[in-house]
Formats: C-alpha cells, structure tokens, sequence
C-alpha cells in the first residue's frame, strides 16, 4: 500500500524538541518570560 | 512547582482567543483540551467579551506560554506547528495556570538524577529548581507521571538520558503526553480551590456496598443484585478484572430467574445536568439468552410531574455473550432527572443474565463509533499487527476507516483513511476539514482518571500530493484497491497520522489494555466553523442608547458626550449644518452676504448718525448766529 502521510515524520517529538529545533532558546524551553519574572 | 502569589491566578472562568493564525486542526484540539479541564477540573473557558486579561491563543513559532495570570490584557500563548496536540495544549495551559515544570521542583533531587554531562552545552540552566520560597507543591508528591515532567532525553547532547529516576521503574512513565495525571489534577484543583467541574456528573464501580446511591425501581419482576461473580459469567467485575481479592463487585440480573419478558429496573441517584447534553458510558456483560436486552431511559422531573417522565433513549440488543463490552448512550436531558437501566428477559434459554459495571456520566460528547479489538495483545511487534478497523460514517456521510500499524518495534502508529463510501455522490470533494479525533481509551472505571492517548487530524482540502492530487479528494479517484474481510471491494484514500501514536511500552501500561481488549474512540466532525474565530469582544458595559429616539437631521450623527445627547452635524469645504438637529445650513456665500449687508447697514447707519449730527450742528450753529445778529445793537448804526 502507500505510504500513508505521517505528520510526525517518524519522530516522537516532545514540545522541547520542537523548540529545539525551530532555534527558540525559551526558558525551560517552553516558557516565555515578559521581563517582570525573576528567578 | 505552582509560582507562589495570588496575583499570578486567573479567574475560574478564563476568557480566551482562537487567533485566526490559529491551523484548523489546532483549534479543534484546543477546544477539545478545554473539554478536558472542564471534565476533571473547575477551570472553564469562555470566548473573550472585552474582560481586562484574556488569552490569546496564536500560532507561533513553537510551543510555549508564560507561568501566570501576567495582568496584561492580551496574554499570549502559542501553538505553533507540530503543537497541536491535545496534551501539549493542556500543558501549556498549565503553565499559563501558573505552574511550573515538575523537575523544577525544590526537592526533585530526592527523586530524580539530573545528567548534568549529558546537557547541551548552553541549556544546562533548563534544568535549574526553584526554592520552596516561590515555588509550591501544595503538599503533592512528586509526580512521575506529570504533564509537566520533562522526558529522560529533554535536552540531551548525545543518546544518553539526561534525568535519572531513582526508581527505575518511572524511566519511561517520565515525560508522558497523553493527559492530566491524578497529582496534576489534585494540584490544579487545590490551587483553584476547586470542588466541582463542569461536565463530570457520576462514576461507579460499585465497589461500595451503597452502590453509587442507585436504587431499585418497584413495578418490575425482580431486582439487580449487587455480586462479585456470577456462576455462567461474568467471573469476575471490570473494575479490576478479578485481580482484587475481596472486592470487585458489580450489578447483576438474573434473566433466567423470570419469564420472557420480566424485566429489573435500577436507577441513578438524582442528578442535576448544567450543560443539557450528555454521554453515559458502562461495561455490559451478557451471559443469559442471547435475547436479552437492556434498555436505558431517562426519568426526567419538573414542577408539575413529581414522579418524573420516563423517556425510552436507547435499547441494546444482540448483546455479545461471554466478555465485558463497552457503551456508550447519548443522553439530551435539561432538568433534574435519574439514569434507569432495565433490564428484560429475552426469548429462549437462559442460565444468567445481564451485568453491569463501571458506569459513567459525563456532560461531555459521546464519541460517534468505537472500534473493538480484541486479543489485541498478539499484534503488538508482530507483522500480523498491520490492523483496519471496520468502515464507519461520520455525521456528513464521509466513509473512513482507521488503521493501527502495531509492527512496529517501539512505536504504535494510526492513521486515518477516508473511504468509498454509499453517499460519495452526494458529498463534497475534496472533503473539507472534517476533524477526525482519535482516542486510545484508558479503561480506568473512573473517567477522571482515565489518562487517554489522543489524536486528531484534519482532512484539508487544499491539500495535494506530489502527483498533483488533492490528498482528500474522492477514494474512488485518487484511492486504491482493497477488500473488507467478506471480500467486498472499495477503495481507501491515503493514510494521513502518526507512526508514533504512543510507545510500546506506554501502549501496555495503565488499562489500555483491559481482558487482552482494547478500545478506540472515533469522531469526525465537520469544523468548517472554525475558519474564523477571532471574534470581536461583545462590550460588557450596557450603552443607554439615548440616540434611539433623538434624530438628527440632514445626515447628522447623534453621539453622547457627559451623558447628554446631541448632533454632530456634516459640514464640506464651504458649507455646513449647525444647530441642535443639524437643521439649519450655512455657507460661506452667506457669510460673504452677511458681512457685504453688515458693512453695508453699518455704513448706512454711520451716513444717518453724520447726517443727524451735521444738521444738528448747523441748526444749532444757525441759531446761535441768529440770535448774536439780535443782540448786537449796532452801535454806530451809522456807517462812520
């Protein structure tokens, strides 16, 4: 049969992965900091 | 890992936007996501109607959302591409929630290893904790199992785990993106103070000997019995398939105990439905005639009937015999009504009868189909583990099929397929954004609990192929040959899904595989609605309309100012309306007119005050010679 289309391209990309690889250098990966937050 | 501060918590209610940047399939994963905290949690969502913070949901680049209620009107949260997917949704909203990452927390070195080798140079700092001065666990374990848990290769320089369990056994249950788990659930709802949720009515599994408050009805010819087995099966509850010594328990009736035709009634407790729609789903068992059936109504109360109308929803025939099947009734019920199970007698022999166990009632959709499979185990790894599911139809006519692709050695795959199908004439093609959801059910008896694996796609009808085909056009034209198992030929459209669905090792954790069955849920729903939903906010304020009975004239506008009504009235470039209405017109020739007459009476009133005053003078002057001419004697009136 043909290939069915696979919208993960084979890989079981978490959301950091996906981040990772759009070059986005969030904190924790995901989390976006408006300034005011401190650590 | 909640950040400490009221100030950083967002009403129960949260107002949001689905930005038009938004994929479609995104926005159908989000609302479902949103069905997701108002089945488990206290928190609802509602579509933005001008309240002062709101957020926004857009498509970004990437996943990502702030930690808080930030106060800033538009809060923006993203789901970019590959995002969208339904528990990647609600961990962002978690964050937005204001929660933090679970290995952020301030004892997580108690329970995890962090690598810190095994880090990409640069991000070590993702793996930073916070104090227990600004972050709070709210008195919950450390959860494993968390939405919020980095996975074991979060950030990883090579292929070696960069977090360590200290239990072994939670390597792999780390970094889990199928739903909230039990501790996510219990920290949401202490820190939103939460005690009811939205859609969630009952779950039973009538492990309490005061089975859920249901009752037995009178007027029918036996009653359920509440037992742990029965002699011609079921031999043990659903609950927990037996594995329980001392409990597993479930209702029971005894079909081969009254004639053909007796019936067992049992009620719900009284129940109080807020959203008008619901989905009851249960195990049913049937060991009697094949002839039983159970029919499901509703006893629906008002006012003026006390005993409540008794409304046939649903009759369930041709019931397997010999194992625990699932259903699922969909019930419209708008006042204060009970769930009445009855059970009846069918015709021929009978040596048991009808068992029912984990019931739930939700306010929630039903989904439109389940796929059943069963001895499912067999498949996974195998090469026989390439499964089709029976065809199905989806509300607008659209024949589908799924396909679950096991042989994999790591991954389960599945993806969806539309078919050929009886109403292809009939429908559109491509076929437009038909969203198929599927759900890879978790039979944990409690739906609060359950921690499904879920997918959707949707169907894009300006999608094509690299030969120039639209992706979803009709099966018949761009599909292929196949065969149902009584070889029937049809034709399938191209798979569109995901090779990884969910792992091997996830697929054969919690219930997802229950007596060696396993369940799929399916719906496709057409979403075309979705196409447009940044939607302008509805003000809150009232405006007294005071311009609904005071009109202005000639293309005037009323506004309001200082609450008081008037005209702004038109004016061009040499003439104008003025007054209260805008009645009356100017121009500038009028004032040309009204200055040339005010110059003109100006002067013709400055000529009469000259002429007054000359003629006054030279009457006054006239007089006063004559009257000199009079007085003077003329002294010599002799000339010398």
């Amino acid at each position: 049969t043909r290939e069915n289309f696979d919208v993960d391209g084979g890989i079981d990309q978490d959301i950091f992965d996906i981040n990772e690889d759009l070059g986005l250098d969030l904190f924790e990966g995901d989390i976006r900091l408006d300034g005011v937050q401190e650590r | 890992n909640s950040i400490i501060g009221e100030e950083y918590r967002w009403p129960h209610t949260i107002p949001y936007v689905l930005d038009n940047s938004l994929e479609m399939n995104a926005k159908g994963v989000i609302l479902n996501a949103f069905e997701r905290y108002r089945l488990k949690t206290c928190i609802d969502f509602k579509p933005w109607a001008g309240e002062a913070n709101y957020i926004s949901v857009f498509k970004g680049s990437g996943c990502w959302s702030s930690v808080g209620n930030r106060h800033m009107g538009k809060q923006e949260l993203s789901i970019g591409e590959n995002c969208d997917r339904i528990a990647t949704v609600q961990h962002e909203f978690l964050h937005a929630l204001g929660f933090w990452h679970e290995q952020s927390r301030s004892d997580r070195d108690d329970y995890v290893s962090i690598m810190w080798d095994r880090i990409q140079s640069g991000r070590e700092h993702n793996f930073d904790t916070y104090n227990d001065q600004v972050s709070d666990s709210l008195n919950v374990p450390y959860d494993y199992s968390s939405v919020m848990h980095y996975s074991k290769t979060a950030f990883q320089n090579g292929t070696e785990p960069t977090i360590v369990t200290r239990i072994s056994d939670f390597m792999d249950v780390i970094g889990q993106r199928m739903d909230f788990s039990d501790y996510d659930l219990l920290k949401l709802n202490r820190l939103y103070n939460c005690t009811t949720s939205l859609s969630f009515m009952d779950s039973c599994n009538f492990e309490l000997e005061n089975v859920c408050g249901m009752i037995q009805s009178s007027g029918d010819n036996a009653d359920w019995q509440w037992v742990s087995e029965v002699p011609r099966g079921p031999e043990s509850d659903h609950s927990s398939m037996g594995q329980c010594k001392g409990s597993g328990f479930f209702m029971h009736f005894n079909s081969s105990s009254v004639s053909v035709g007796g019936t067992a009634m049992l009620e719900s407790r009284t129940l109080y439905p807020k959203r008008g729609f619901q989905c009851l789903q249960f195990y049913l068992y049937s060991s009697g005639s094949e002839n039983d059936q159970l029919n499901v109504y509703t006893r629906e109360y008002s006012a003026d009937n006390v005993a409540g109308t008794l409304t046939l929803v649903e009759e369930i025939k041709e019931i397997p015999t010999g194992s625990w099947q699932l259903y699922h009734v969909t019930l419209k019920v708008t006042n204060k009504f009970r769930v009445v199970f009855e059970g009846v007698r069918g015709a021929g022999a009978s040596l048991g009868g009808l068992s029912i166990d984990d019931i739930n009632l939700s306010e929630t959709q039903c989904p439109h189909h389940i796929w059943h499979i069963k001895n499912f185990t067999q498949f996974i790894g195998s090469s026989s583990g390439t499964l089709y599911s029976p065809p199905f139809y989806s509300p607008k006519g659209y024949a589908f099929q799924i396909h679950l692709h096991l042989s994999d050695s790591t991954n389960a795959g599945i993806y969806f397929h539309l078919i050929s199908g009886a109403n292809d004439d009939q429908l559109q093609w491509p076929c437009p954004w038909q969203q198929a959801t599927m759900t890879l059910l978790d039979q944990n008896p409690d739906i609060r609990q359950r921690m499904s694996n879920q997918r959707s796609v949707t169907t894009d009808p300006f999608m094509t192929t690299d030969n120039g085909n639209y992706f979803w056009d009709r099966p018949s034209k761009v599909g292929e040959v196949a065969f149902f198992p009584n070889g029937t030929q049809f034709s399938r459209g191209r798979g569109f899904g995901t090779s990884a669905f969910i792992t091997h090792k996830r697929l054969k954790s919690r219930d997802f595989i229950k007596g060696d069955d396993v369940y799929i849920l399916l719906t496709v729903e057409d979403i075309s609605h979705l196409n447009s939903t940044a939607v302008e906010p509805i003000p809150t304020s009232t405006i007294n309309d005071f311009c609904v009975n005071f009109t202005c004239e000639n293309d005037g506008i009323c506004v309001v100012q200082n609450g008081r009504v008037g005209c702004r009235c038109p004016s061009g470039e040499d003439w104008w309306y003025v007054g209260e209405r805008c009645e009356r017109r100017g121009s500038t020739q009028d004032t040309i007119v009204i200055a040339v007459s005010s110059t003109a009476a100006m002067f013709v009133l400055m000529l009469i005050v000259t002429l007054v005053s000359v003629y006054c003078i030279r009457k006054k002057y006239r007089s006063k010679t004559s009257s000199n001419t009079a007085d003077m004697t003329l002294q010599n009136q002799h000339a010398f």
